[in-house]
């Protein structure tokens, strides 16, 4: 199971933009 | 004229949008010691996106709270404190909704086009790159 952390750090990446 | 560069200075939120704008200016921010405020900005976009019916966006919402928003970190520090108590409640009562931080997000954005992003645009890590 992931921690707070982990799923907190997926949220922040999945919103920076993507290389273009 | 509409090379990247010419976007980061048009605002804040073209900045953010360019991979390699929001990579500088979180490197600026560091050096600052405020990159938490960008953080926080970007996990609020992610929360917006998650999905209410997923367990694992009341974790979320509980770790951006944790994180960011009961401490005293500089995002804590720049909220108003009916918005943090507003957040509080949402969070103890699991009442959670993908819009609850938008007024918070809100209050760190103005800051950071008030103060950070103006430094940003007249600092040696912004010169050197252009």
């Amino acid at each position: 199971i992931d921690s707070e952390d982990d799923l907190l750090q997926e949220c922040i990446s999945s919103a920076m933009p993507k290389k273009k | 004229p509409d090379s990247p560069l010419a976007r980061w200075t048009k605002s804040l939120r073209s900045l953010l949008a360019d991979q390699d704008g929001a990579h500088l200016f979180r490197t600026f921010l560091e050096r600052e010691r405020c990159e938490d405020a960008l953080d926080f900005w970007f996990a609020c976009n992610g929360f917006r996106q998650m999905d209410l019916q997923d367990a694992k966006t009341r974790r979320v919402a509980r770790a951006i709270y944790k994180r960011y928003v009961e401490g005293r970190g500089v995002v804590a520090e720049h909220l108003r404190a009916a918005t943090r108590a507003c957040i509080r409640e949402s969070v103890k009562k699991q009442r959670i909704e993908l819009r609850m931080f938008d007024q918070a997000q809100t209050e760190i954005e103005g800051g950071l086009e008030e103060s950070a992003y103006r430094a940003f645009l007249t600092s040696d890590i912004y010169l050197d790159y252009v």
